[in-house]
């Protein structure tokens, strides 16, 4: 017995050949986030606590897709959820389709703490931010280069991508020169 | 997908998740994050928190499903983790990251990658991207 932790920036078609200042800056922040766990939970914050603490860093992290940096819908907006849950009571805190709250994750633990509900959603969850005062943004905020250059690719091949998804491919590309946003090269 | 599981060394547990979704997802699309028992789970023998295709999570109830394989086959919580994403969930859609009540972790997927961290009282700490 003793404690532990753990947490994820995201799963995907992750390519080895990721380059380097794509990959060192997530692996840093991996390494960050985990220290704040751990300093947390050695220093007597709640289990609740300490994975609110560590998700709030990771959705401020642009290179993650959570707050800052989430992907976008089709439409070219964001959409951001996440959710809580405490193992001995089971309790646990829901919201969806938010657009302009800083951190998802605090605005679900007060869906738990401060409501006899479990998950808000939309103009709903977005009116309960507003009613507790939590942080928002515009959401221009969230809203970063990188993913702009993704949804262009997405919509281009009419596909959606999971975390990390390889960029998209147009095998009628033949300009050699040519390269990604990203600076991943069409040719390999 | 963000997320992140903890267990105090009295054995409470937590598991929380946030995410964008998937790019080029249609407007009102609701993934797996939210869904108690899908992307985040906890009970009192484990905390799991899931990433990767929010359809294929909920269609598996990945996260309910790794408690529940605890709770009635008495599996440990990396057989039960590992069990579910490689036999529960088609290949290239999911990964977790769990701890259970008494400090195991485990962070298995079943896609190309997943980024990854994790630590415990013993010391052991680490940051990972693919298969090592």
């Amino acid at each position: 017995m003793g404690w532990a932790i753990a947490l994820h920036g995201g799963a995907g078609d992750i390519p080895r050949s990721m380059p380097p200042e794509r990959r060192e800056p997530r692996e840093a922040a991996l390494r960050h986030c985990l220290q704040i766990g751990v300093d947390a939970i050695k220093a007597g914050r709640s289990p609740l606590d300490v994975v609110e603490l560590v998700v709030r860093e990771l959705e401020d992290n642009p290179h993650f897709n959570a707050g800052r940096g989430s992907v976008l819908t089709s439409n070219g907006t964001v959409e951001m959820e996440a959710c809580v849950m405490v193992g001995d009571t089971k309790k646990c805190g829901a919201v969806s389709g938010l657009t302009t709250v800083k951190n998802a994750v605090s605005l679900a633990r007060l869906v738990m703490e401060k409501t006899p509900h479990i998950y808000l959603g939309f103009d709903g969850a977005e009116q309960f931010a507003k009613e507790q005062g939590v942080e928002t943004l515009d959401a221009s905020h969230f809203i970063t280069p990188e993913n702009v250059d993704r949804l262009k690719q997405a919509k281009e091949a009419n596909k959606v991508q999971i975390d990390y998804t390889q960029p998209i491919q147009k095998v009628e590309e033949e300009d050699e020169s040519a390269s990604l946003p990203n600076g991943d090269s069409q040719i390999g | 997908t963000v997320g992140c599981v903890a267990v105090d060394s009295s054995g409470n547990l937590a598991a929380a998740t946030s995410t964008g979704g998937l790019v080029n997802k249609m407007a009102g699309r609701i993934g797996d994050t939210p869904i108690i028992g899908a992307g985040t789970y906890a009970n009192s023998l484990c905390a799991v928190s899931a990433t990767g295709k929010g359809e294929a999570i909920i269609r598996a109830t990945i996260g309910r499903d790794v408690a529940a394989l605890m709770e009635y086959k008495g599996l440990s919580l990396e057989k039960a983790a590992a069990y579910v994403v490689q036999e529960c969930a088609p290949v290239g859609t999911v990964g977790l990251v769990a701890v259970s009540a008494n400090g195991q972790v485990t962070m298995p997927f079943n896609t190309n990658g997943m980024f990854r961290a994790c630590a415990n009282e013993d010391g052991y700490t680490h940051v990972g991207i693919w298969q090592d």
